[in-house]
């Protein structure tokens, strides 16, 4: 419509709109090489830009009083260095790479959308196995209640291979439906015997130390008790019965 | 004269009596003396006994044997902890000296029909902790037959 | 009583203490 067109609109009301891209800024861009990562094209931008603007702007000063061409030039290097040498550190610190990372948080959402996405499928073919299962199930009991009325009424003793599960009345079925998780029960009391063991192992070490220290207060009460012997018998009389029968 | 005589004698008295005084005196002195010394040795002797009567319980109790001297210059020799169903029932025999000064065993009680070889035995080894020893093995003997 | 006391003395000495000693000697050598 004619009323939406910018050219009708009046100056205040002007919708912006942003200004075309020199050429020359487009065709940095393009010259840094797409193989590099986003951080360091992002880094080399930087660098680039700052260098363009200065072969931009030299031509303008030369014409000006008092500018020196070779001054200029001078600090445009040492500038365009310290600018080097901050971009480095910004891409070492990750700040070039913090740029990027909106994008990355949508690439892990993705990946745990995957995910679910494959969970809820695992689900839904495990729950449609578990409905066979129990289809199948039936068909046994329905087969199974056949095969005893047909038995009774044939009055034959006849041998039948009958599959263990088919034994399974509906009250055996409850019985093994509630029993008991053993591997789990084993598991927990897993911990039990850990605790077990090592009680055991500080008993074995303190009997040991026991034993030990009562072999040394053996020998050592063999050894004073050899001495003390030795002692006394040096002072023994040869024939003490003798002296004590003669003793009036 | 009489008076004079008087007055010497009770002079010699009166000497007597000083001298005796002093000689109950010393005899005091040295039957405080005498006294200290017998309680001084009394009491090493019983502090002796004592410790003698400790070992000779020691023994007794360890090796279920006492070992008494008895009338008849003998040494009497009572046996305990023989009979597992009566520990304290005593098994004896008595030991002298003969003429000739030899061992002599005799008086036990239950009889021994072995004691008298063991007598032998012991006259010639004199090993009287072997000779016990065997004399303790038969009483055992005696009470599992 | 000092006689007494002396022989008592006399008696341990040379019978009572000698016999303990004999015998503990003697359960010694058994």
């Amino acid at each position: 419509r004619q009323s939406w067109r910018r050219a009708s609109m009046k100056d205040t009301n002007r919708r912006k709109s942003l200004a075309p891209f020199h050429q020359g800024i487009t065709e940095l861009s393009r010259s840094i090489s797409v193989d590099l990562a986003e951080n360091k094209r992002l880094g080399s931008l930087l660098l680039s830009s700052f260098q363009f603007s200065v072969q931009k702007l030299e031509p303008f000063l030369c014409g000006t009083e008092g500018f020196s061409l070779e001054n200029f030039r001078a600090k445009a290097s040492s500038l365009s260095e310290e600018l080097k040498h901050f971009v480095d550190t910004m891409e070492s610190n990750g700040t070039l790479q913090k740029c990027f990372e909106d994008s990355k948080e949508k690439i892990s959402d993705l990946s745990l959308e995957k995910s679910v996405t494959e969970m809820k499928e695992y689900i839904t073919k495990f729950s449609s196995e578990s409905e066979t299962w129990d289809q199948l199930l039936l068909h046994y009991q329905k087969e199974a209640e056949e095969i005893t009325s047909r038995a009774s009424a044939e009055s034959k003793i006849t041998e039948v291979e009958i599959e263990p599960m088919i034994y399974l009345g509906s009250s055996q079925r409850e019985v093994l439906n509630t029993k008991p998780n053993y591997q789990k029960i084993l598991q927990n009391h897993n911990r039990v015997f850990d605790y077990i063991e090592l009680v055991m192992d500080e008993l074995q070490g303190s009997m040991k130390q026991l034993s030990t220290f009562l072999d040394e207060s053996t020998q050592c009460f063999q050894k004073v008790s050899v001495q003390l012997g030795k002692r006394s018998t040096e002072q023994l009389d040869p024939s003490p019965a003798r002296k004590l029968l003669k003793l009036h | 004269d009489d008076l004079l005589k008087l007055i010497a004698e009770v002079k010699e008295k009166r000497q007597e009596l000083t001298s005796l005084s002093a000689k109950i005196q010393d005899l005091k002195e040295e039957y405080a003396k005498k006294k200290e010394i017998i309680s001084t040795a009394n009491k090493a002797n019983e502090e002796r006994l004592k410790r003698l009567q400790l070992s000779v319980d020691l023994f007794k109790d360890r090796l279920g044997l006492e070992i008494r001297k008895i009338y008849g210059d003998k040494l009497q020799f009572i046996f305990t902890n023989i009979d597992p169903k009566n520990p304290e029932r005593p098994f004896m025999f008595s030991l002298c000296l003969d003429e000739e000064k030899n061992y002599q065993v005799s008086d036990s009680a239950p009889h021994l029909e072995c004691l008298a070889d063991f007598q032998e035995k012991l006259r010639k080894t004199k090993n009287f902790s072997a000779f016990l020893a065997n004399v303790r093995k038969a009483f055992t003997a005696v009470v599992y037959n | 009583e000092l006689e007494h006391d002396e022989q008592e003395v006399d008696r341990t000495t040379t019978i009572s203490i000698p016999a303990a000693v004999y015998v503990a000697q003697l359960y010694r050598r058994i």
